[in-house]
This record gives structure tokens, sequence and C-alpha cells, in this order.
């Protein structure tokens, strides 16, 4: 398994 | 594209709303390591600039690097570069590829 499969996904800011 | 042309885009956003008007997801340790443009709302600056698009990836913020920031200290950034009164615009070095 590739390794940014394990990472979590982000969270999204409004900027 | 050729290997030799450039992959990467300067945009200079001027502060000609009140607000930046863009939503980024990503940083370091997510699945998405660089911050990303996932939203860019009508009637703020980075929209009335007209050069920004959705899922951009941004590379740079003002010369600075955000490459190893973590979300939160990438939003920081670029909240802070648009808040600052030294500067009129933004820059951003943004990509396409992703």
């Amino acid at each position: 398994r590739e390794k940014r499969l394990t990472l979590p996904p982000s969270e999204i800011t409004l900027l | 594209p050729g290997l030799l042309e450039p992959t990467s885009t300067l945009v200079r956003v001027a502060k000609s709303a009140s607000t930046l008007g863009i939503a980024i997801e990503g940083g370091a340790n997510t699945r998405q390591p660089l911050p990303r443009i996932v939203t860019i709302q009508r009637g703020g600056s980075a929209h009335n600039c007209g050069q920004l698009k959705v899922g951009q990836v941004i590379l740079e913020v003002n010369g600075v690097s955000m490459r190893s920031r973590e979300h939160r200290d990438a939003a920081r950034l670029i909240a802070e570069a648009f808040k600052t009164k030294e500067r009129d615009h933004v820059d951003f070095l943004v990509t396409d590829f992703n």
C-alpha cells in the first residue's frame, strides 16, 4: 500500500 | 507540456474585496500534502482576480513555501498575508499539477 493512502483527509478552511 | 516548461504560475491577487474568498484543504501529514484550492467564492478578492482556479495546489505565498506546513499553519500564513497592510496584494505560486 502507498503511504498516502494511510494518511487522514484534511480539514477545509475558508479564508 | 515539455519537460523544461514551467508547471507553476505566479498569480498576484489584489486585495480588491474585504475577503480573500478561497477555501483550502490539505497540508503536511494529510492525504493532500500541499494546500489545494477547493472553493473560490464569488465576490472575493481571489474571484475578482480571475486567475486562481479550483484544484490548483498552492506552492508558495509571498515567496514562502507551503511545503511541510500542516493545514492550520498554511491557513494561518495565507490569512496573515491577506490581513497585513504592508502589501495591497498576495502573491500565490500555484500549480495545476497535483
